[in-house]
């Protein structure tokens, strides 16, 4: 769901 | 512990609104359909992102009904030129999350 290499759940990030 | 929420009922409702019509799932949206409503508010993405970091209380990547009010709430105040805190001040947690 979100970019690669993110464990963020910041959609903003 | 009994503070009164920094979000008045009034602006509940128009949060609230603005919720239903982006078409929650499950009363949950996630963050691909909350960023453009935030990013309409032409504030700088860094202010953003700590909203959204503010507001995400339970950090799932995705706003339920009180978790959008409060990020709502943060980039109309920021609009108005007030800093976004660096960390939830008490009264902005909602009733539900304490």
């Amino acid at each position: 769901q979100y970019p690669a290499g993110g464990s963020s759940t910041n959609p903003f990030l | 512990v009994d503070i009164p929420w920094v979000v008045k009922p009034e602006e509940k409702l128009k949060f609230d609104s603005i919720f239903d019509s982006l078409g929650p799932v499950g009363g949950i949206l996630t963050g691909d359909k909350v960023k453009p409503v935030l990013l309409n508010s032409k504030l700088p993405v860094d202010i953003l992102g700590r909203v959204w970091e503010l507001s995400d209380i339970d950090r799932d990547g995705m706003l339920d009904r009180d978790e959008f009010s409060v990020a709502m709430y943060l980039v109309y105040r920021a609009l108005e030129g007030e800093p976004v805190p660096m960390s939830l001040p008490p009264p902005l947690v909602p009733p539900s999350k304490r």
